[in-house]
């Protein structure tokens, strides 16, 4: 769930 | 928030003013192939998620910048191929690979393909405008459109910048990116010396000169 979170930028 | 959308949109402009200019001079002399070859790979390892990205914004942005990089490359090594100069273009790619591809390896988030090509992409992307700004030193001007190509591409990771402060402090898990953040400032700050000529010449209507 950490390393998805911030996978939502370009 | 506002500064990642202009974020965005700066990259996204920067992307049309370099098709702008391939194809308005009909030339793609002062651009730099290798760094455009180093955003190809940025995209391909950042981006292996696209099959399961669920915002269409993120969706429409990757098919975006994966298909013009794509596009530029066919521009630049077969329609317009001899106005490239591999002369001027003479920056050793292998050091920024190797810089990536440790970083990657020894601080990924976590040890899964998907994790370490990600890291892999933010590491080389703030490195991979490099060999654009060495061509750029040795021939030590260029035309006003590659100027502001560079200057859009460098606005786009300095406006994360705030974008990541704003996030901070409006998100109640005021998470940091230590992998995203240390990258997009290095990134930012390879640009500064190029931002200052921007500001003090093409903004001002003169050439982008080095002195």
């Amino acid at each position: 769930k950490e390393a998805k979170a911030k996978k939502d930028e370009l | 928030n506002i500064f990642r959308v202009l974020g965005d949109f700066s990259h996204l402009a920067s992307i049309f003013i370099l098709l702008h200019k391939i194809q308005q001079l009909k030339s793609c002399s002062g651009i730099s192939f290798k760094s455009q070859v180093l955003y190809m790979l940025v995209y391909i390892t950042r981006y292996l998620d696209l099959p399961w990205t669920s915002s269409p914004y993120n969706f429409i942005f990757k098919v975006l910048f994966i298909s013009s990089e794509l596009y530029i490359i066919y521009l630049m090594a077969r329609a317009y191929k001899p106005t490239n100069d591999p002369n001027l273009d003479t920056f050793h790619v292998e050091f920024l690979l190797g810089f990536a591809g440790l970083l990657a390896l020894l601080f990924p988030y976590k040890y899964t393909i998907l994790e370490v090509f990600w890291a892999f992409s933010i590491w080389l992307e703030s490195v991979a405008i490099l060999p654009q700004l060495f061509m750029l030193q040795r021939t030590g001007e260029a035309e006003a459109m590659t100027a502001h190509y560079i200057a859009a591409l460098g606005m786009y990771r300095a406006l994360y910048i705030p974008n990541w402060i704003y996030r901070y402090f409006s998100e109640p898990t005021h998470k940091v990116d230590t992998i995203a953040v240390t990258a997009g400032i290095l990134q930012t700050i390879l640009y500064s010396d190029f931002f200052w000529i921007y500001y003090t010449k093409v903004m001002r209507g003169e050439k982008f000169k080095l002195p």
